[in-house]
């Protein structure tokens, strides 16, 4: 929400897409009571350096891909999460007590290159 | 793909995928809790995690332990009728040395079909085991209930933070459920029913709240660390 919507032209460029982890399909619905699902999202495009200012990016991804310009074998800056927040799990342990527990940074709420 | 599980389960706390045998029914309340929180991280309020509002206490980790008693005392399974002694023992050693107790409340639940033909109000006693005999127990609560009432709450925090940090003095909890009258009475009143029906007539949970420093580090109850 934190970026303008980007145009298709610029669907390659970094930003978050829409993730969805089912624990049925990961065989965990026996253990994890809730949520059954959790929406998430992961973070993929390219870095441009005449973009970077756009990208929330870090002054280390600014240096970075200046050096890959100059020199390719330094790669460029990488689309990484900037701001994660965190799910609640309710779930049975080993023993089959039920636990209730929030875990930090399981959804990627923002984008950035760094 | 084996070891990204298995990683990903350390970071949950566990050391395997659980496969519970008897999954054993969630509370309405945790899932009250469970339903507040994923509210609380959709409008942002963070700082909500780290306090449990139902039971007025601070904390981001709550735990329900089963009693795992029946399966640790073969002399309860022998015991003949009355069979009123009842061995409760909650295995907390999953609880983190940087944890900080906040609440630890034992909940008896009485469903009385081994009792209810009596229609008798109960004497409810619950002493904290100390030792290999009787004579060691410590008495901590002495209760009467109507026949009829079916959930009791204990406040067992000292316990538990005494079970914590001294793990070889958690030796379990001996709950005894008499007619009430009957405890010094010459006369013994047999219930109706067998052993087995008295002991599933008993259901014990432990809930407890802990609260993590590294999760809740915005959260005032801690002593901040000297600089």
């Amino acid at each position: 929400a934190t970026f303008p919507t980007l145009e298709s032209t610029t669907n390659h460029l970094c930003q978050r897409h829409h993730m969805v982890i089912n624990f049925e399909k990961l065989g965990w619905h026996k253990w994890i009571i809730a949520p059954k699902e959790f929406r998430t999202n992961y973070c993929k495009g390219d870095c441009p350096f005449s973009l970077m200012a756009f990208f929330n990016s870090s002054n280390y991804a600014f240096f970075q891909t200046l050096m890959n310009s100059k020199t390719p074998e330094i790669p460029k800056a990488a689309c990484i999460p900037t701001k994660l927040s965190p799910i609640s799990m309710l779930y049975y342990d080993n023993d089959g007590n039920i636990i209730l527990q929030h875990h930090e940074g399981m959804v990627v709420d923002e984008c950035g290159c760094g | 793909t084996q070891l990204e599980e298995a990683s990903l389960l350390q970071f949950m706390g566990l050391s395997k995928v659980p496969s519970p045998r008897i999954a054993q029914p969630v509370p309405s309340i945790l899932m009250k809790i469970f339903q507040e929180r994923q509210k609380a991280v959709a409008t942002g309020h963070f700082q909500k995690l780290c306090y449990v509002k139902e039971f007025g206490v601070p904390g981001n980790l709550i735990r329900l332990f089963q009693d795992q008693g029946t399966l640790s005392n073969p002399e309860e399974v022998a015991q003949a009728p009355p069979c009123t002694r009842k061995f409760l023992l909650f295995n907390i050693s999953v609880i983190a040395q940087d944890e900080q107790l906040m609440m630890a409340q034992l909940e008896l639940r009485l469903r009385l079909n081994g009792y209810d033909a009596l229609k008798q109000d109960l004497e409810l006693m619950l002493s904290l085991v100390q030792g290999p005999s009787p004579q060691s127990e410590q008495k901590l609560l002495l209760r009467y209930l109507p026949w009829s009432q079916g959930v009791l709450h204990v406040d067992l925090l000292d316990v538990v933070k005494e079970w914590n940090s001294n793990p070889q003095s958690n030796l379990g909890l001996v709950l005894e459920l008499l007619p009430k009258g009957h405890r010094n009475s010459t006369v013994t009143t047999h219930p109706p029913d067998i052993c087995d029906n008295w002991r599933q007539s008993i259901q014990a949970s432990l809930m407890v709240v802990t609260l993590t420093p590294e999760e809740c580090p915005h959260f005032p109850h801690f002593p901040r660390k000297r600089r």
